[in-house]
């Protein structure tokens, strides 16, 4: 996270690092259900065989243990069958755990929106990860507070791409707080009236975060993909 | 080679001779970058003369999107050509070598541009310095030079009919981009060989219709994909499989869409929600006799919803026709849906259906900052 803070232990508790080795935090991902956790296809390019993989939780610092972690093996990879690998869009993917997880204060899912739920241009919320802060990477999950764009400004920014309806743009028009490289599969989470808080973005992709020429970040639009995604859960727990 | 990658080590040295044994070594690689596949040549070999390795690397390069971005700018006819010669770098499939462009053409893409770059506080890239390549030599054609074949235009652009190119997504954006407006001519989706939607004129490729994932608002191009039988329902995938077969507990379609959505909560006038399933397509009641709590909990779950906290039986007052009764092997179906363990065609002894209230996971919920005496 570029422009961001040092997040305090269990603050995020639906975080996790998805893991490969021998390189360790990969990519992020959202705790979504007791054994199901979101996270983007791109990162799994190259790695789509489930059992390289595990999924850490309850963890703040990557390099120091906690009491409240947990570690579950990868049993299912479902990638989003019209993922584009050239023009990254339907980047999203569901992950089923070996094991449920046990949810305690450090270990908590984070509720989804409705299908097709919309978030208005101008709503602050919150990206999270453990990526790139622009000279280092971090061992301490970063936060950073960021602004919803409208998707025609954000159109503005990224000549060569087209933004659709499948992604959610946001940042600074000035770029100082952005996701980066190590952030993708994190979550854009918004406060919801009532205190609980929603997941509506994947980070997914954006310019070259430590360049001089910023742009927002983009993000999967999980509403977008509320079916699917209840459809994926379905099938692998009840039909196969 | 076959076996390792011929990057570095091979080069032009003897390690993958082809008298060693070592099956071909040809360095050549087809073309994939798409911004560069209408050029006069189709193999390329890497590394290329920005360092990338790959054509994956390119293809995410910041050079992939600068030179195209710098096109429209009219600064130089070809550019988009000098910037594939070192993006995709020819190769000779013959001798496997690579062949640069010529300095000149690196010479005058960079006078012409360079100060484009500098009014959008931009600088040329630094490891295109022109001094590496070799000057034209105009009897051994040892570097590329431009000729009449050479696009203007890169496959990611639109050409105007006046000359130029703007980027593809400009193309029917409601903005006129080129001299001639003719990147806002012909927009209508049939033109632009696309499909319409009827509701809100959006073009869609013809590659998404009909492949099972809605794209119009109103679900229009997933409509009319198959023609089943009047005895058939359509899958998710436009399969068509018996109406007998939806719901029964079996998968039919090769998607699995018959088993989806089969078991529902509806509400009635006293707000008790009453177990529905949806076999055959067609809505049944479920029979209380023989009803116990682990059923109502596999209901929610497979609803997606929390645990199970009110089950009741309800008698039902009129003449009901359609009931679905638990099978009387049912603890031993496995691996199984509510609607498996139910049978049609029953009668329902006690006349009383399930009503059923389940849970909403909680999520969404931070500890509380912890309160520590300082």
């Amino acid at each position: 996270i570029l422009g961001g803070r040092t997040s305090r232990p269990g603050r995020w508790p639906w975080q996790c690092s998805l893991q490969s080795e021998p390189s360790g935090h990969i990519c992020g991902c959202v705790l979504i259900a007791k054994k199901w956790v979101l996270t983007v296809a791109h990162c799994f390019e190259g790695r789509e065989n489930a059992a390289v993989w595990k999924v850490v939780f309850g963890v703040n610092n990557l390099d120091h243990p906690s009491v409240y972690m947990q570690t579950r093996l990868v049993k299912t990879i479902v990638l989003h069958p019209r993922y584009s690998r050239a023009v990254v869009d339907y980047d999203i993917s569901i992950v089923e755990l070996s094991e449920d997880i046990s949810e305690t204060s450090y270990v908590q899912p984070i509720c989804l929106p409705r299908p097709g739920q919309s978030l208005e241009p101008d709503t602050y919320c919150y990206i999270t990860g453990w990526g790139h802060m622009g000279n280092k990477m971090p061992f301490k999950l970063q936060e950073g507070e960021v602004r919803i764009i409208s998707l025609e400004q954000c159109q503005s920014y990224f000549d060569m791409k087209t933004i659709t309806t499948r992604m959610i743009c946001a940042g600074y028009e000035s770029g100082t707080v952005d996701s980066c490289m190590g952030d993708s599969g994190g979550p854009l989470v918004c406060e919801q009236p009532g205190g609980q808080w929603t997941l509506f973005g994947l980070t997914s992709w954006g310019s070259i975060c430590f360049s001089k020429v910023l742009g927002p970040g983009v993000y999967s639009n999980v509403s977008y993909f509320i079916g699917w995604i209840e459809k994926q859960i379905y099938i692998q727990s009840f039909l196969l | 080679c076959l076996y390792s990658s011929c990057l570095d080590s091979c080069g032009d040295s003897s390690l993958c001779d082809p008298d060693n044994g070592l099956s071909n070594c040809s360095q050549c690689e087809p073309i994939t970058l798409e911004l560069c596949m209408n050029l006069p040549y189709n193999h390329t070999k890497y590394p290329n003369y920005l360092g990338h390795r790959t054509q994956k690397e390119a293809s995410i390069s910041w050079e992939s999107s600068l030179f195209p971005a710098l096109v429209p700018t009219n600064c130089y006819k070809y550019l988009m050509f000098f910037a594939c010669t070192i993006l995709v770098p020819k190769c000779d499939v013959t001798t496997s070598q690579r062949i640069p462009p010529c300095r000149a053409l690196c010479e005058h893409s960079k006078e012409r541009c360079e100060s484009v770059l500098g009014i959008v506080g931009l600088q040329w890239p630094e490891d295109t310095d022109c001094s590496q390549f070799p000057e034209e030599n105009l009897d051994n054609k040892t570097c590329l030079m431009p000729d009449e074949e050479v696009e203007e235009c890169s496959p990611s652009h639109f050409k105007c009919h006046s000359g130029g190119c703007v980027l593809a997504f400009r193309r029917c954006d409601g903005q006129a981009d080129c001299d001639d407006d003719s990147d806002e001519e012909n927009c209508g989706c049939k033109e632009r060989d696309l499909w319409e939607c009827p509701s809100n004129k959006q073009c869609l490729k013809h590659t998404v219709i009909c492949d099972g994932f809605p794209d119009c608002p109103d679900n229009m191009d997933e409509k009319n994909c198959s023609f089943c039988q009047d005895d058939e329902l359509e899958c998710a995938n436009h399969e068509c499989v018996s109406r007998d077969l939806w719901c029964d507990g079996e998968v039919d379609c090769s998607d699995s869409s018959d088993e989806w959505d089969c078991v529902t909560l509806s509400k009635t006038v006293d707000s008790s929600s009453l177990l529905s399933v949806h076999r055959s397509a067609t809505e049944h009641y479920v029979c209380a006799d023989g009803w116990q709590e682990t059923l109502s909990q596999l209901a929610c779950w497979q609803m997606g919803l929390g645990e199970p906290s009110v089950t009741e039986s309800i008698p039902e007052e009129e003449e009901i026709q359609q009931w679905l009764r638990l099978r009387s092997n049912w603890e031993n179906v496995s691996g199984t849906t509510v609607h498996k363990l139910l049978v049609p065609g029953q009668s329902c002894p006690s006349r009383n259906k399930i009503s059923l209230l389940c849970t909403k996971e909680d999520c969404g919920r931070r500890p509380a900052a912890r309160m520590n005496k300082r």
